[in-house]
């Protein structure tokens, strides 16, 4: 062997995966450049008080970091994200299992002691080992039910107050929730809850009050602002959205409605969920970025009891959010690929949105079978509503939505209660 | 990977003299977090 390795020849040639990755880079900078063009401006839908329409600035990389972002979007990310889970689906070797992933959780952090499979033979692959369950009993919910509860393990990046409907990233750069989540209709669901002992009065009061919803201003933290303002959209005057562009509505089974139907103060008879009060709360809207590091558990659960109505996948891309990244690039959760959940409980809206990331690729929600993200169909759909959006004269919104359905008709969604599984993150 | 939640809860009333969530406002929702603190799920972000 020594003797061959000595007399062999070196010759050198050029790879030919160069050209593979340089026509790949090519090919995403071309898509995302088309998609760019269809997608509709927010200064289009903004309406003011007056109703006339309202100049606002489109989400867009600016400053010192565009340049970056223009970089980073020319790099095939989802088809790196992809190759690496293959990568991480690879069976390890019986006997290197357990040292290959105790390295890991010596690199990354993991408690292995928390671990639910006690015998790291069992997991064939890194991809398993990191979407790994825990022992029952090590993630106690707190007691009190009054609480937000942390959906999963991590690092709280940023919290807060939304103020006139946006969301602060850095100290001074901020973000709409609009180009976060989307426009979303505001709902006779979403308006500021009601709370108490019910009334006739205080019924027809609050009946009225959401009818004029679409209208209506919300005083929020002494600032007014309007909820359509704030979640506008191209949506027709039946209130059904003027374009959708592809109907992925699934039917769900809740296991835990009657849990989740006590908790939002919902009682057997036809009582509708907000229903009214005899004294009137007021609310605001809070956000709340958790950080998930490579070592921990990447599985996450509902913070609240809540019903969750539908979902929207943005295509996005796959850009690292790691911290330092989150602080220093504007607008990265709208840029990214992400799916975001809408729905409402016991004080009125409520949202969930896990956001991809380049080393994580795929996001996974339990009751959603037909959800597939980081995938080549998925560009490849979102990239054709967009050109048909195009064809129609009309906006694409960058979204594919779907609807839940849960087993009764009482809660008109899908429910979660408090600490239910409901989906991860995966690698690849 | 990162999640964000964004939800409605009571605002509580505004709050003479400070006190309350560290906002000016007393009562509504409260944060039980700092940033930059590890949480684990489970754990209570806040409280309303």
């Amino acid at each position: 062997l020594n003797a061959a390795l000595k007399r062999t020849k070196i010759e050198w040639k050029p790879i030919p995966v160069a050209v593979g990755i340089g026509f790949l880079g090519a090919y995403q900078f071309y898509r995302i450049q088309r998609r760019e063009q269809h997608t509709q401006p927010e200064s289009d839908t903004a309406i003011g008080k007056d109703g006339a329409p309202k100049k606002r600035e489109r989400i867009r990389p600016s400053g010192p970091w565009f340049v970056q972002v223009q970089i980073m979007s020319t790099l095939p990310l989802k088809a790196a994200s992809r190759i690496w889970g293959r990568f991480n689906e690879l069976t390890i070797p019986y006997y290197l299992r357990v040292p290959g992933f105790k390295l890991y959780a010596f690199i990354f952090g993991v408690n292995l002691d928390e671990v639910a499979e006690p015998d790291l033979h069992t997991f064939p692959n890194l991809a398993a080992f990191f979407y790994r369950t825990l022992k029952p009993g090590v993630r106690p919910l707190d007691p009190d039910h009054n609480a937000v509860l942390s959906p999963a393990d991590g690092k709280v990046i940023q919290f807060g107050l939304i103020d006139n409907g946006e969301i602060e990233q850095i100290k001074g750069v901020t973000y709409s929730l609009d180009a976060l989540l989307g426009s979303v209709k505001p709902s006779k669901r979403a308006q500021p809850t009601i709370q108490g002992t019910p009334s006739s009065t205080a019924t027809k009061a609050h009946e009225e009050a959401a009818v004029r919803a679409d209208e209506e201003f919300a005083n929020i933290n002494g600032i007014s602002y309007t909820l359509p303002n704030l979640f506008s959209g191209p949506w027709s005057k039946d209130g059904t959205p003027s374009e959708m562009p592809t109907d992925q509505s699934t039917t769900s089974t809740a296991s835990s409605e009657a849990e989740v139907r006590a908790d939002l103060a919902l009682s057997s008879t036809s009582r509708p969920w907000w229903a009214p009060a005899s004294t009137q709360t007021a609310t605001a809207l809070y956000y709340c970025v958790i950080y998930l590091a490579p070592g921990d558990y990447h599985r996450f659960h509902s913070p609240v009891s809540w019903v969750v109505e539908s979902r929207r996948h943005f295509a996005g891309e796959l850009y690292s959010v790691s911290p330092y990244l989150q602080r220093t690039l504007p607008g990265l959760f709208t840029l990214n690929e992400r799916v975001v959940l809408l729905g409402r409980w016991r004080w009125g809206f409520f949202s969930y949105t896990p956001v991809g990331a380049t080393n994580v690729g795929s996001i996974k929600i339990n009751f959603d079978r037909e959800l597939r993200t980081n995938s080549l169909t998925t560009d490849t759909a979102a990239d054709r509503a967009a050109e048909e959006a195009s064809t129609r004269g009309e906006p694409y919104s960058g979204f594919a939505e779907a609807t839940y359905e849960g087993a009764s008709a009482v809660l008109g969604g899908h429910a979660l209660k408090r600490g239910e599984e409901m989906g991860g993150f995966q690698l690849g | 990977s990162t999640v964000v939640l964004v939800f409605e809860a009571p605002q509580g009333e505004r709050a003479v003299g400070g006190g309350g969530d560290g906002m000016g406002r007393k009562g509504g929702f409260r944060w039980n977090v700092e940033i930059g603190r590890r949480v684990r799920v489970g754990e209570a972000l806040g409280v309303v």
